[in-house]
């Protein structure tokens, strides 16, 4: 399977 | 001060439990439209977010926005004490709050149990879910999808989703072998909850890592539909909806390099 990716990457913290 | 009554309060134990798996640490953050929670998992993979309106519970009171952070483990104990049909009221002091008193009545309010739960000071970042127009959006019965969640780990650790007009097909390539379940739309005007619909952008095709979501599927008692959105390289969103607000789980796609 594929790597799998973070939240971090996607979604910015306030 | 903050005191929110919840007449269904088994609804309190199911929420618990479609986030205590995910989390052991999260501030419930309470103001005057009502409750939320938001927090990633410890390796950043998935995070779920869950929002209460004050309408929801009768009363609500919050004078003030303020934090509760809760080990959400001691809570679940707690909250074991709490029969299902019991009304559960929570109360804290909202300008020194280091613990929340929880209040179980039963139907005929002839037994009443008060605890106290020590709460933490939590350094919880707080993300910016952006506004997402999803390529796809698929609602289908929570249990079917709780099913496919767990007969495909029989295959693999990971799923692929793809949607187009015509059908959402999960498929599985392990080890032993292959597996694939494919749903058709299905519209059944009187049983709404058991129909299938896809809204669909543009087809769409993305993996995941099934122990999470098969994870998101211990919010199935709280909906009888659950919700995918799907875009390219963008996390999946998972909703149950309920009368009083949402549940949503995000998880990180897995992409190539």
């Amino acid at each position: 399977s594929l790597p799998q990716s973070t939240i971090d990457e996607f979604f910015s913290t306030n | 001060m903050f005191e929110a009554r919840l007449t269904q309060g088994a609804l309190l134990k199911r929420l618990l439990d479609s986030v205590k798996e995910l989390v052991t640490d999260a501030n419930f953050d309470c103001s005057e439209t009502g409750i939320s929670l938001q927090a990633m998992d410890n390796s950043h993979v998935a995070l779920v977010s869950l929002s209460l309106r004050a309408e929801g519970f009768n009363p609500y009171r919050c004078d003030r926005g303020f934090s509760l952070g809760v080990n959400l483990n001691s809570l679940n104990k707690i909250m074991k004490c709490a029969g299902n049909e019991d009304v559960i009221t929570l109360k804290a002091d909202d300008s020194s709050a280091d613990s929340l008193c929880l209040l179980f009545e039963n139907s005929s309010n002839e037994r009443v149990s008060e605890y106290e739960l020590k709460l933490m000071d939590i350094d919880q970042e707080h993300l910016s879910i952006p506004e997402t127009d999803y390529d796809a959006t698929v609602m289908m019965p929570s249990a079917e999808f709780q099913r496919i969640c767990r007969d495909l780990m029989v295959v693999s650790e990971s799923v692929t989703i793809d949607v187009s007009k015509d059908e959402i097909k999960f498929t599985a390539e392990g080890e032993l072998g292959t597996g694939n379940v494919k749903l058709k739309p299905t519209s059944t005007i009187d049983k709404p909850e058991e129909s299938i619909t896809i809204e669909l952008g543009q087809t769409v095709s993305l993996q995941f890592s099934l122990k999470y979501l098969s994870n998101f599927t211990r919010g199935t008692p709280l909906s009888d539909q659950v919700m995918l959105c799907l875009s390219d390289n963008m996390p999946l969103l998972v909703e149950y909806k309920m009368d009083i607000g949402y549940i949503r789980y995000y998880l990180a796609p897995k992409v190539g390099d």
